[in-house]
């Protein structure tokens, strides 16, 4: 059930490139627990946040800068929808719930 | 803050949901 173990991803990024923008849903083939690339991204940098308000949507932007802005949207929504991640002071902050 | 723990509380329920 759950995946263990603090997975931060040292830095942010460095492969430029792939600019597909991920569809939802559909025929997931991603390469760790069902989530894309993307999507695992934002979910390291969100568990690995230590203040409690969370990570702010701003913070990931610059934390992720070869992904534009609503490729980050749709993985915080996918992300959110799941369950793996929600919302704290604003809709901006992000919490992953398998934190803690 | 309350609105958080509700959040929360949401989020922990559909992860639950996905693993049922």
């Amino acid at each position: 059930n759950k995946s263990s173990g603090p997975l931060i991803t040292g830095n942010s990024v460095g492969a430029s490139g792939m600019g597909d923008v991920g569809s939802l849903g559909g025929s997931a083939s991603g390469p760790t627990n069902g989530l894309t690339l993307h999507q695992s991204q934002v979910l390291n940098l969100i568990k690995a946040y230590p203040k409690p308000e969370g990570l702010s949507f701003q913070e990931l932007r610059s934390q992720l800068p070869s992904l534009n802005a609503s490729v980050i949207k749709q993985a915080v929504d996918f992300l959110s929808n799941e369950g793996h991640i929600y919302s704290t002071v604003d809709d901006e902050h992000f919490k992953s719930t398998d934190a803690e | 803050l309350e609105r958080i723990e509700r959040n929360k509380a949401a989020a922990l329920l559909r992860l639950a949901n996905r693993h049922a």
